[in-house]
C-alpha cells in the first residue's frame, strides 16, 4: 500500500496574473510528482497541491521567492489516511 | 462481520469496498424487481463488469436520464453518492409525485462505479489514484483520465499528452473500456435526454463546453437550469456552488464527458464537482456522505424534472 508520510497540501491563492501563470507552468513540470488535486483557473482562485515530502520544502521555497503565498491546507496526509481507514475498519467491526 | 442483510440495514454514512457496493446494487434489484434491474454495459481493464442500475416503470426504450459517478477514481464522496441516489430513487417512488412522474414516463441509468478498477486500487493500493488502471506501452506510468477520453476536442488543449500526468489524455479516443462502453451505450439507446456526470470537490455545476470557448447553442437555457439546480442544492445546508461552462467556470478541458454527450444531441448535459465545504479535498469525512448526497439530490431533482417536463 503506497504510504504518503510527510507529503502536505498546500493552498495556494495566486495573487496576479504573472503568479497564475507560473502556477500553470508548474502544473506541467512532472518531475516534482505534484499533484494539483484543485487545479490552476483565476487569480483569487485556491489551488491546493499535494507536494511529496522529498520535494515540499523545495516547493515552498520556490513559492516564496516567487512571492507567492500558501498554507498548509493538509499538514501530515497519512495521518488523514489513517484516521480515514480507522474510522472505515472501526465501521466494519 | 455485520453484512447488511438488506439495503434497508446498508450503512450510507461510510465509504464501502468495491465488493460491497456490488452487493448493494444486486440487494436493490431483488428487494425491487418491477423498478430496479442491473445492466452490464462491459468490462474494466481489470475485467470486472461495468453495472448500471436500471430504474425502470416499463415501457420500451423510453426517454432517459443519465448519471453516473466515480469516474475519477479517488473522489470517494461521488460513489458513496450513487449509493444514496438508488437507494433514494425506489424509496421516494410512488411517494414523491416529481419522481414518481417522471419515473413513470422516464427510465433513470446511474452508474456508481464508472471506474471500478481505480476505485479498487484506491482502496488497496493508492488512495490518491484518479485515472484507470490500464498500462500505457512505452511508459512506466499506467492509466489513462477517463475525463480527457471522449472523442470531443480530443487531444486539443485541455489535456495531456503524457502518460504521467494525470489528465493524460490516451492514445485515441474512446481507448478506454470504461468510457467505450458508455459510448456504445448511449449511442445504441439513442433516447438518453439528460446525461450527469458527477465529480468532486469544487462545488460547481458545470456545462458544455470545454474545450471551446465557443458557447453551446442551448447556453441561456443550460445557465438558467444551473441556477435554478444549485439554489435547490443550497436550500438544504447552505452549500454555495458555482456554475457555468467549464471552459470559463475552470479551465480548458479536452476530451471530457459532458462535450461529447452532448455532440451527441444529448442537451441536457452536465457535470458537477460536489463537496469540499472545508480542508478535506478528496479525504472528506465519511459522515458528510449524507448532507452531500441529500443537498446533490435536490439539484439532480431540479434537472430531472426540466428534463421531463420540456421535451424535445
Amino acid at each position: 500500500k503506497e504510504l504518503f508520510k510527510g507529503h502536505q497540501v498546500l493552498q495556494i491563492i495566486p495573487k496576479n496574473d504573472a503568479q497564475l501563470a507560473f502556477l500553470k507552468d508548474l502544473e506541467d513540470v512532472l518531475e516534482f510528482e505534484l499533484d494539483f488535486w484543485k487545479g490552476v483557473t483565476a487569480v483569487s482562485c485556491p489551488v491546493h497541491v499535494r507536494a511529496p515530502f522529498q520535494f515540499l520544502q523545495l516547493l515552498k521555497r520556490i513559492l516564496k521567492r516567487k512571492d507567492i503565498s500558501y498554507v498548509p491546507m493538509i499538514d501530515d496526509l497519512q495521518a488523514v489516511l489513517d484516521e480515514e481507514q480507522k474510522e472505515i475498519e472501526l465501521f466494519a467491526r | 462481520s455485520l453484512k447488511p442483510k438488506n439495503t434497508d440495514s446498508f450503512n450510507y454514512s461510510r465509504y464501502h469496498k468495491l465488493s460491497e457496493i456490488y452487493s448493494f446494487q444486486d440487494m436493490l434489484v431483488a428487494e425491487n424487481p418491477n423498478l430496479v434491474s442491473k445492466i452490464v454495459i462491459g468490462q474494466s481493464y481489470e475485467a470486472r463488469p461495468l453495472s448500471v442500475l436500471k430504474f425502470s416503470t416499463g415501457g420500451t426504450n423510453r426517454r432517459a436520464i443519465w448519471i453516473d459517478t466515480g469516474i475519477h477514481a479517488r473522489e470517494w464522496i461521488t460513489q458513496a453518492s450513487g449509493i444514496w441516489f438508488a437507494k433514494k430513487i425506489v424509496k421516494d417512488y410512488g411517494s414523491d409525485p416529481a419522481l414518481t412522474d417522471i419515473l413513470n414516463n422516464m427510465d433513470i441509468f446511474l452508474e456508481t462505479v464508472t471506474n471500478p478498477d481505480g476505485y479498487d486500487y484506491t482502496q488497496n493500493s493508492n488512495r490518491m489514484w484518479r485515472k484507470t488502471r490500464k498500462p500505457n506501452p512505452g511508459s512506466s506510468c499506467v492509466g489513462v483520465d477517463p475525463n480527457r477520453n471522449w472523442d470531443s476536442g480530443f487531444g486539443e488543449p485541455g489535456a495531456s499528452s503524457n502518460p504521467c500526468s494525470e489528465t493524460y489524455r490516451g492514445p485515441s479516443a474512446h481507448s478506454e473500456s470504461e468510457v467505450k462502453a458508455i459510448v456504445d451505450f448511449v449511442v445504441a439507446h439513442k433516447n438518453i435526454k439528460a446525461f450527469v456526470t458527477i465529480h468532486s470537490y469544487s462545488q460547481m455545476l458545470l456545462y458544455p463546453f470545454g474545450y471551446t470557448s465557443a458557447p453551446s447553442k442551448d447556453e441561456a437555457e443550460l445557465h438558467s437550469l444551473a441556477q435554478k439546480a444549485i439554489t435547490d442544492l443550497a436550500s438544504l445546508y447552505g452549500t454555495r456552488y458555482t456554475y457555468g461552462s467549464i471552459i470559463d467556470t475552470i479551465y480548458q478541458a479536452s476530451g471530457n464527458t459532458v462535450d461529447w454527450t452532448y455532440e451527441q444531441g444529448i442537451k441536457y448535459s452536465y457535470t458537477f464537482e460536489l463537496r469540499d465545504t472545508g480542508f478535506h479535498g478528496f479525504l472528506l469525512p465519511a459522515k458528510q456522505i449524507v448532507p452531500t448526497a441529500e443537498e446533490t439530490w435536490l439539484a439532480l431533482m431540479a434537472i430531472m424534472s426540466h428534463t421531463f417536463k420540456n421535451p424535445y
